[in-house]
């Protein structure tokens, strides 16, 4: 019998196998609490950086929402501005309106030079200043410069206006004055039933003579006709060497002559303007007359002849 | 990483904002200027 089966010489160097597996498992529990810990760490940072994003993002979209609002309030009022300003001067050319019509992109509309929506990356502060600083300037001038020409316009111009009979069932508004005219624009005015009409002066390039053609208010079978402004041309009739006179006015006051009772409506300035173009009419007529000329010529001579005689 | 990425999207945002606040404040200033020219 084997005496060994008996004795444990076992040295007993590893009598319960857990005992040596215990200290790694503290390392291991230490080491995830540490990484829990680390883990925990980094996402309440992460949650902190996720609301400043929440935080940032919902104050842009506040922002854009309130840049959006204030640009419709603003393309509003520049409409409402356009319309006041075509009711009110429509015989001002479009070209002299300096606002824009078109509605503008916000970036463009700004002057900001870069999109935002397309995520470029802004210039210098400095240049950006700049420009922001010099776009408004213009931006400013160019709004105060809106009604600029009409008070220049409106005190350079000389006014004067006929008055024409014309018939009721005339709707035309055509004021036959030896001039050519183009039609430029016609509106409704609240005082008055029918349209008045606006013509400019195509007898010359450049003319700056403009005309309203309406009818009376108070006699529809009257037509008023306003003219502004100074011919830079000589009349219709070529013998006519005034470029400034109104030529046109003197068919139309002739008109009058012959059986308009308003005549009597129009002041005594105008009164005097007709009797010198009907003078210059009669002279003009005259010396167009050879025969006149020729008997006025013959008696001038006889005249001196006899002067020279006695 | 992630974090990394936050904070550039928040970056980037603020940056929006800024911009948007600047084109706030020229928009009203214009309407302001606007409005006086009508009145």
């Amino acid at each position: 019998m084997d005496g060994s089966s008996f004795l444990d010489i076992s040295l007993d160097l590893n009598t319960n196998p857990f005992s040596a597996k215990l200290p790694k498992k503290e390392v291991s529990v230490l080491a995830s609490t540490h990484l829990k810990r680390k883990w925990l760490e980094q996402d309440e940072s992460a949650s902190e950086l996720r609301e400043e994003l929440n935080r940032v993002n919902s104050e842009n979209k506040k922002l854009t929402e309130m840049l959006a609002r204030v640009c419709e309030s603003y393309n509003e009022l520049h409409n409402h501005l356009e319309k006041l300003q075509s009711r009110q001067s429509p015989e001002i050319e479009q070209t002299d309106i300096p606002i824009k019509k078109r509605k503008q992109d916000p970036d463009e509309f700004l002057g900001f030079p870069i999109g935002l929506s397309s995520g470029k990356t802004e210039n210098s502060s400095s240049n950006e200043d700049h420009h922001h600083h010099h776009q408004q300037h213009e931006q400013k001038n160019q709004l105060l410069s809106c009604k600029r020409p009409v008070t220049d316009s409106f005190n350079k111009a000389k006014v004067s206006t006929v008055y024409v009979p014309t018939e009721t069932s005339d709707t035309s508004l055509t004021v036959k004055d030896g001039f050519q005219w183009r039609k430029y624009g016609q509106k409704v005015t609240r005082d008055n039933p029918s349209p008045r009409a606006y013509f400019r002066c195509s007898f010359a390039p450049s003319c700056p003579v403009k005309k309203k053609v309406q009818r009376s208010a108070e006699d529809p079978s009257l037509l008023v006709a306003t003219y502004e402004g100074t011919h830079n041309h000589l009349g219709p009739n070529a013998s006519e060497g005034d470029a400034t006179s109104q030529g046109g006015s003197s068919t139309v006051t002739l008109d009058l002559v012959n059986g308009c009772h308003r005549l009597a409506l129009e002041k005594n300035e105008r009164d005097n303007t007709m009797q010198e173009v009907l003078i210059q009419q009669m002279a003009s007529s005259l010396t167009k007359d050879s025969k006149f000329t020729a008997a006025l010529a013959a008696a001038i001579s006889g005249r001196l002849m006899e002067q020279s005689r006695t | 990483e992630k974090r990394n990425m936050l904070q550039d999207e928040i970056n980037r945002v603020n940056s929006e904002n800024k911009k948007l606040t600047e084109m706030l404040a020229r928009v009203c200033e214009k309407y302001y200027a606007l409005n006086n020219l009508m009145e």
